[in-house]
């Protein structure tokens, strides 16, 4: 089973975009995923039509009052089950704030569920608290979506050195394992720059032992396409709403490369 | 004078752009212009060359340590002055947790300053915490730019009622006084459908006493155009890297619609 974070502070960089496209790509594949939304937003959630209820349980029910994930979770696709989110867990920071190993109850939440699949993958906020620190002590991968605009490395420094601590303290496995530029202008000299910039960035890395030493940019570029901004409103992975889209196309080469980098593993 | 924030709680959706552009546009008109990075991440501050140093003071210490502000603040252009950033603001939040009126600093220290300006602009992170609080109580107009994509209308609702509640409790003069489109990509379905979508959500607006009772999107939409992503790696405003471009001029027409509604003001 392999379990990827979605993970970067920023906002609005392709975080949900990539779960979602991402988690649909390697189910059509005829791998079983489990895709976990830790975004209160819930965009992850909606992208794939399933709309948060008043009453019904969610993410914030298993992290809050032990609600059981194979109850919460809901089978939106042949192959893809969602464990949703809800606008509630935006009070999670608060009160989970005095609780005990609060950075991991959604790992012991799944060691109690009978959760099994070949990938699971999370939709983290965009923030480093404990939600995302929930996500970084579940998972063996980080995947880190980011757009290739200046100061794109800008905040890297404190998710890696968030990754360091909890890899030291919390989650020996933890790897930032790829890094995908999204929003990707082709075709633009910023694009370009900044792209080679990162590359050498994780080129760099001399400690063997460090959770980014493995690290590099995929590489697969998911272009800008408007049509990954409109499949959400219709509830739909990029794969129905435009299948032969570069939205399409992009995100497929994408869970092949990842795909690839499984059998290595 | 004329105090305006730059407000969306959601991430990368072109608040800094517009603030340091329109900031810009409205000091080559003539106006003298107080540009307020309130934002850790010190954004606004690299996009006009401002390079927050350690031991070189910031708003930080104007808001924890009671600096002043008129020696803090720099004059980086001809009519433009910035109030620089720093990553130490990051620790703000947790460090006016306690604090007795913490949401009316900024407010306080400018009314013990000798700031005086035409316009004063605050750029504030991606989040409706203390630092964007700040920048409410201190303003009378809240412009909120937004990308025209699905779910910009999501996390609206809560960006009102926190606009509603400064409104009764620390700031009768605060108002929601535009929404500027941003990244808009023309020629797409999905921009002119957001666009109607948020248009008719304030016309529907029944309430005359209402913080956004006059608000509206302005006419002038920005478009995505890779130069104004490129213009920060220069340290440059739009005018200044490409003044012949698309950014340039929207953000022209921009200033002209927030300059003659000035005048009506
Ligand atoms: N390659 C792309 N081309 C065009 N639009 C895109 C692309 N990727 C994402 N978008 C759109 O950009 C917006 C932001 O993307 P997304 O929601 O995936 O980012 P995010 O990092 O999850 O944001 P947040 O930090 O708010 O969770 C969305 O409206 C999305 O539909
Ligand atoms: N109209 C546009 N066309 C192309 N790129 C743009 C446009 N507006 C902004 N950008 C780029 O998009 C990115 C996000 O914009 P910006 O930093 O202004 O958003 P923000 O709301 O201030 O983000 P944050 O929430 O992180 O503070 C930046 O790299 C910026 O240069
Ligand atoms: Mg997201
Ligand atoms: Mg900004």
């Amino acid at each position: 089973m392999r379990t990827i974070a979605i993970i970067n502070q920023k906002g609005g960089v392709g975080k949900t975009t990539t779960a979602v496209n991402l988690s649909a790509a390697l189910a059509e594949s005829g791998k079983q995923v489990f895709l976990i939304d830790l975004d209160p937003q819930a965009h992850a959630s909606l992208h794939l039509g399933v709309i948060p209820q008043e009453g019904e349980p969610s993410i914030y029910d298993v992290l809050l009052d032990e609600a059981d994930i194979d109850e919460v979770a809901q089978e939106v696709r042949p192959n893809l089950t969602v464990l949703p989110s809800h606008l509630d867990l935006a009070a999670a920071e608060l009160e989970l704030a005095g609780e005990v190993g609060r950075e991991v109850i959604l790992r012991d939440r799944i060691a109690a569920s009978e959760l099994t699949a070949d990938y699971v993958l999370i939709d983290c906020p965009p923030s480093l608290g404990v939600l995302t620190l929930n996500a970084l002590t579940t998972v063996n991968e980080v995947l880190l979506p980011m757009q290739p605009h200046f100061l794109a490395l800008h905040g890297l420094s404190k998710l890696l050195s968030t990754i360091d601590v909890v890899g030291r303290r919390l989650n020996p496995q933890l790897q930032l394992s790829g890094i995908v530029f999204c929003m990707y202008d082709r075709a633009t000299r910023l694009a370009a720059e900044v792209t080679r910039d990162v590359e050498s960035f994780f080129e760099q890395v001399d400690d063997p032992t460090s959770p980014w030493a493995h690290a590099a940019p995929m590489a697969t570029k998911i272009r800008r396409n408007i049509r990954l901004a409109e499949a959400p409103s219709f509830g739909q992975s990029i794969f129905e709403y435009a299948p032969y889209s570069n939205g399409a196309a992009d995100y497929r080469c994408l869970a092949e490369e990842v795909l690839e980098a499984g059998e290595q593993r």
